[in-house]
């Protein structure tokens, strides 16, 4: 059975793709065939998969407009089980044309049904840092929503807008639609972070991960390398604390 | 004459929302009469200042949709000489609605020009991580667009697009549209940053300003005080840095 996750968060620069990458290779290591789709326009994680955007042919756009599928774009990567659905800036124009169809929001689930169960176990999709129809296409075809969070003042505050916008999406598209928050970029010798950490756990004890990824320079270095951080520094602690969410990530999706 | 400033980079998380907090503080102590633009569905300006964004009536919002002005929607904040035209969530369905109508991208830029000129010297609207109708907006009304860049390997990537996004918007709605590029959160210890500054700076150098803003933890308390860092730390590194910041803003739109 394939687990189908997002990875979003409407606030910008909290990891989201850093997550995708990392937590991927990390699956990926651990023996699972990981699909990783990037669905945002600025093409981050397919430029931190080593793939120029620019001289791209077949993207994730063709699969939202039916032309195409996640498996015929899909290429592998330079990490054994890891595969990735690249993206251009054609995603841009895509927001506002899929706007105006008629079930729009379906498509990628539609794509994901049809794609034959036993090639992926998992598949992780990054979002951009907008509440458009690229995101509304990523949970309502997701089992789970992993919403990566800073201890900082904003962060805090945006998480409403997130859990408002996972109620919309059980209401009116994806009613199995489950979501865990991961605190990223945590920096312990900060007060402010460590007093916002404390209200997280206080606040949301059931949904949060127990693992915490803290803040480490390896982490903004390995996609200059093109790799996740457990290739390109695997015995840091960086690299262990994706294993962990890695192992945490797989025991929450295995029914006991 | 009113200078126009967008504050606007797709990438999330860079310090936009700080930079048009600590900026325009610093502009309305030097004696200027600033207003602040929130153009994020997040509201993290208006949070910013103290102001909650769900028990507002009247915002942005409705002067995109034609129905009232900036004048009308905006209020003052605990800074002298700084006041705010909040938004709130209601932003995110507007993105979609503008989109279809005839002319939608120039709804700012007339309010700003019937705008009585002698109300204020600056403007400066804060912009979401994104490509849609509101930056485009903002954009179309602007003298000046800033873009916080970050010294991390995405940051110098996803510029391209900001420059894409410029000369689309030169060539449609704003032939007059200037851009500069603002450093910030930069950490000098870390030797990647040293090393993307330094070739900012080559590729870069007649956009960029000089002044640069170094990583500090101030700023991202000052937002839970809802002050600017030179009122919440008046003589820190930050707040000099966002008042040199200011004064060389000043000197840049100056005629001489
Ligand atoms: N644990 C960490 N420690 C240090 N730096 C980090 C960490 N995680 C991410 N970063 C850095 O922080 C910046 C933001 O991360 P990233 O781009 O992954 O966020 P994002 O949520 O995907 O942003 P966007 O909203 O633009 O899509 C990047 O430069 C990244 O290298
Ligand atoms: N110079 C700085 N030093 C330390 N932290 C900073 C600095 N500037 C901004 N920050 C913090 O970094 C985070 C991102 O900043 P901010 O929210 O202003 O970015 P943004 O570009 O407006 O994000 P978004 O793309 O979500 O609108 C915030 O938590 C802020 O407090
Ligand atoms: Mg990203
Ligand atoms: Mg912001």
């Amino acid at each position: 059975m394939t687990a189908v996750i997002a990875v979003a968060n409407n606030k910008g620069g909290v990891a989201k793709t850093t997550t995708c990458l990392s937590l991927g290779g990390s699956l990926a290591e651990q023996g699972r065939s990981v699909l990783l789709v990037d669905l945002d326009p600025q093409a981050h994680l397919t430029l931190s998969l080593g793939v120029k955007p620019e001289t791209l042919r077949h993207t994730v756009a063709e699969v939202l407009l039916g032309q195409s599928s996640l498996v015929a774009v899909s290429r592998e990567t330079a990490v054994d089980g890891l595969d990735l659905a690249p993206a251009n800036r054609e995603l841009v124009v895509l927001d506002k044309v899929l706007y105006g169809r008629q079930g729009y929001e379906h498509r990628l689930k539609r794509d994901l049904d049809e794609m034959r169960y036993q090639l992926y176990d998992i598949v992780l999709m990054d979002c951009p840092p907008a509440f458009g129809t690229l995101t509304l296409n990523a949970l309502t075809a997701a089992d789970l929503l992993i919403i990566p969070i800073q201890c900082e003042y904003y962060a805090v505050r945006s998480l409403q807008q997130m859990f408002d916008m996972v109620s919309l999406v059980r209401r009116k598209t994806n009613p199995r639609l489950s979501y865990r928050l991961l605190v990223t970029m945590l920096d312990v010798r900060n007060k402010i972070h460590r007093l916002l950490l404390r209200q997280i756990r206080d606040r949301f004890p059931e949904v949060l991960f127990q693992t915490i990824i803290q803040v480490d320079t390896r982490l903004r270095e390995s996609p200059a390398f093109a790799l996740p951080v457990t290739r390109y520094a695997p015995r840091t602690r960086a690299a262990r604390q994706y294993r962990a969410l890695a192992q945490e990530l797989i025991s929450y999706l295995s029914p006991v």
